[in-house]
């Protein structure tokens, strides 16, 4: 059975794959069986449905400056649009022989073409979004970047002010897609860095201060500068983390079991 | 096996419609 990494692509594939697997089965089992019915209406519904998905894909990947979305979004589209004209040849097929094989196997392929096909489609989207969330940590990652230079409190008060927003939106990306996650060791693994990192973002902007405070009166300069390092490197690392997990699709056996 | 190509036809267009929301959700 097919493992999706996230629910709403679980909730969308699952059912689909679920009958077609049976229905691959059924076929297999009924090779010479009985007549077919009339399927004409339903894969005219399917045609219908894939003509509107791929103008709509077509436009997203115009519309988009997300590369890699770009190079993956066509080939699912066009999987998708000739696994429906399959469809539309073995309903041909089956209205002049309602026992035609031919017919059955193009039925076979095209509903498995286009799950597929529609698999890769919200896996590339998937990806998409994760690099949008990417890219907002990076931005924290550099924000953090520049604690060294902040050696005044007029600039710490502007460090705060500018970082809060990047953090703020980065916990909230975060907390949304571990929500989205099906595995467990995942979304786990995202809480704990997430916490972490809302841990420690008073010890880095109090280990600021205090290093501000030590630079003017010229005493445990060292000790403060060694402190604010260590945390901002601790936020980074997690960070980093966050970025290395969101960017997991496959299990690792062990972890399932 | 005949109500199953015709439920699976449907769940399939189903499906795509499903695909075409969650990408017109994500791009807005």
């Amino acid at each position: 059975m097919p493992v999706f990494h996230t629910k709403t692509i679980e909730s969308i594939l699952e059912p689909v794959a679920q009958q077609v697997s049976r229905l691959v089965i059924l076929h297999e089992e009924a090779e010479d069986g009985n007549a077919m019915p009339d399927l004409a209406v339903p894969v005219r519904a399917v045609k219908a449905a894939v003509d509107n998905l791929v103008r709509v894909g077509y436009e997203t990947v115009n519309s988009s400056d997300d590369q890699i979305l770009k190079q993956d979004m066509p080939p699912a589209l066009t999987r998708v649009e000739e696994s429906s004209l399959l469809l539309l040849d073995a309903s041909d097929l089956l209205r002049a022989d309602p026992y035609s094989g031919p017919a059955r196997k193009k039925l076979i392929e095209g509903s498995r073409g286009i799950l597929q096909g529609t698999s890769a489609l919200l896996l590339a989207f998937d990806e998409s979004e994760v690099r949008k969330i990417v890219r907002v940590c990076k931005n924290v990652l550099e924000y953090l970047a520049i604690t060294e230079v902040v050696d005044r409190m007029e600039d710490l008060v502007t460090f705060v002010k500018n970082l809060s927003p990047v953090l703020t939106r980065m916990t909230k990306n975060v907390d949304a897609r571990e929500k989205e996650l099906t595995h467990q060791v995942h979304r786990d693994m995202l809480l704990r860095s997430l916490e972490q990192v809302k841990n420690l973002t008073p010890v880095l902007i109090s280990g600021i201060k205090i290093f501000i405070t030590a630079k003017q009166s010229g005493q445990g300069l060292v000790e403060a500068q060694n402190n604010r390092d260590y945390t901002v490197r601790k936020m980074s690392d997690e960070i980093h983390e966050i970025i290395r997990v969101l960017q997991l699709t496959t299990y690792d056996e062990e972890e399932w079991d | 096996l005949r109500v199953g190509w015709e439920q699976l036809l449907t769940a399939v267009a189903r499906n795509i419609n499903e695909v075409e929301n969650q990408i017109l959700t994500r791009d807005s």
